[in-house]
C-alpha cells in the first residue's frame, strides 16, 4: 500500500551536508501497526514527512495506493493528503487561534462534511482522548499532553486510510498512553486503519506488530513480532 | 532552599474556571534530585512555572534562597532568574533565528561573561549532549530530540544553583536519556546543583531520590527513595 523506493534526503543548507536518509526501501501493507525506532537524529521524522508527502526526497519515490506522490503538484498533493493520510506531528502544529474542537474539525470543514457529521465526530474523538471538558480551550490553555491528544484526535477526524504519527505519546503519562494505544489498536483491528509511528516509548514498541529500526538514515533491522 | 507556600492557581479565562493548583505546599532543599510525576493536566508545568517565577500564583508565595519572588517587580524577577535558575521548557522555546550555539550562549551574553569563557562553556555543554556537529544549525534544522538537548544545554550554561526541567527527556531515545541523566546526576553530586523535573519517563523516575506525585492540582504523595 505504501511503497518507499530508494529514498535519499540530503540537506545542503548547512556548512556540512547532512545525509538524513541514505537509501531507504520499504513496503507498508494495509492494516499494519508498525513502529519506527532509532536514536535521536536518525531520520525518523524525515522519513515520516516524506512518506506523508510533507517533504520531498532528494532521490527516490514514494507510491501510495498506486499514486506516485512525487509526481503530484502542490494542489494535488494537498488534496491527496486530505483524502488519505492522517498526520500527527512531533511538535503537534495545532492552529493557535482555534480551540481544541475547531482544530479537530478543521480538516472535516475542508472536506465539506455537514455540521451535524462534524459535531458528532469531534465529540466522539475528544471523548475518546478524555478532552471533552477542554474543547473550547485554545492550545495555550492546554497542557503539553493535552495538546498532543488534540493532535491525535485531529489526525483521526477524517477517518484516513492510514495514520503517520511522529512520537505520539512523548508527553503522555502511562494512563493516557495506554488509552491512546487502545484507540489506535481498535481502529487498526476493527476498521483496518494502517498505523506507522515513530516512537522512543517502550510501552508503544511492545504493542507494535512490526518494528523498523533506523540508524544514521538507513534501516538496519525489520522485525515482525507477534504482539 | 525553595519554599512553596499554599500555592493556588486558577485560570478564569475559560467558561469554567480551571483550578490548576489547589493548595500546594512543599520545600525543596539544596542538592535535591526530585521528580514531579502525575497525569497529563495535573498541574506539573504550572507548578514548575510558578516556582521558576515564570508565572504568578493566584494565592500563596514562593520563597527562593530567602527571596519572596512574588514581591519582585518584572525587572528584578528577570534578574533573579538569570542569576539563580536554569529552566528547560516542555516545548523547548528555543530562539528560532539563533543557532544551537547562540541559543546556549545567549544567557551568558546577558550575564556579561567574556567571549573566551562563553566559547569554552558552550563547547563543553554541546559536547556533553552530543551536539558539537550541530552547533551552527538553527532549531528548524534540528530533530525534536536535538532541540530538546539544546534546551537542556542552555539551562545548564549559566551554572545555575537549581534547574527546573519540564519533561526534559520526552523526545529522547534510551541512549540520549541515559546520557542526560548521567550529566544531571554528575552536576548534582559534584557541584550540588539542585534538580527538580517533571517527567512521565520511568527511567528518569527510577533515578530520582524523591518523587512528588501531583493529581488534580494537589500533591498526593511525597516519597524519598534510596535511588
Ligand atoms: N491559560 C489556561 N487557561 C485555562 N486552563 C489552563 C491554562 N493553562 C493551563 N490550563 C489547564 O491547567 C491544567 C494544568 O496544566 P499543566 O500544563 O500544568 O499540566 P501538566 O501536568 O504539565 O500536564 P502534561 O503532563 O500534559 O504536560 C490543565 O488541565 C490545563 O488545561
Ligand atoms: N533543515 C535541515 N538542515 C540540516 N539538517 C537537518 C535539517 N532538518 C533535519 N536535519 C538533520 O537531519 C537528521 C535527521 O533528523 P530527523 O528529524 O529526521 O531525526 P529523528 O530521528 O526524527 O530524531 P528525534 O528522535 O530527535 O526526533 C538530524 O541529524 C537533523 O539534524
Ligand atoms: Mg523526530
Ligand atoms: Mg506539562
Amino acid at each position: 500500500i505504501i511503497d518507499v523506493n530508494n529514498i535519499e534526503k540530503t540537506y545542503t543548507e548547512t556548512a556540512v551536508p547532512v545525509h538524513a536518509l541514505r537509501g531507504v526501501d520499504l513496503q507498508i501493507e494495509a492494516g499494519e501497526f508498525t513502529a519506527i525506532v532509532g536514536p535521536s537524529g536518525s531520520g525518523k521524522s524525515t522519513l515520516l514527512n516524506i512518506i506523508g508527502g510533507l517533504d520531498v526526497p532528494s532521490t527516490g519515490s514514494v507510491v501510495v495506493n498506486g499514486t506516485d506522490i512525487s509526481q503530484l503538484n502542490a494542489n494535488q498533493l494537498i488534496d491527496f493528503r486530505q483524502k488519505n493520510i492522517g498526520f500527527v506531528f512531533q511538535a503537534y502544529n495545532l492552529i493557535p487561534v482555534l480551540t481544541a474542537k475547531e482544530n479537530v474539525e478543521f480538516i472535516m470543514l475542508l472536506q465539506g462534511r455537514s455540521k451535524s457529521e462534524r459535531d458528532a465526530r469531534v465529540k466522539e474523538l475528544l471523548e475518546e482522548v478524555g478532552l471533552m471538558d477542554k474543547m473550547d480551550n485554545r492550545p495555550t490553555q492546554l497542557s503539553g499532553g493535552q495538546q498532543q491528544r488534540v493532535a491525535v484526535a485531529r489526525a483521526l477526524a477524517s477517518k484516513p486510510s492510514f495514520v503517520l504519527a511522529d512520537e505520539p505519546t512523548a508527553n503522555l503519562d502511562s494512563k493516557s498512553t495506554a488509552n491512546l494505544l487502545d484507540i489506535m489498536l481498535k481502529l487498526n483491528q476493527e476498521e483496518g486503519m494502517t498505523f506507522v509511528f515513530s516512537t522512543h516509548d517502550q510501552r508503544v514498541i511492545d504493542r507494535a506488530r512490526r518494528v523498523l529500526t533506523l540508524e544514521d538514515g538507513k534501516i538496519v533491522s525489520d522485525i515482525k513480532t507477534k504482539a
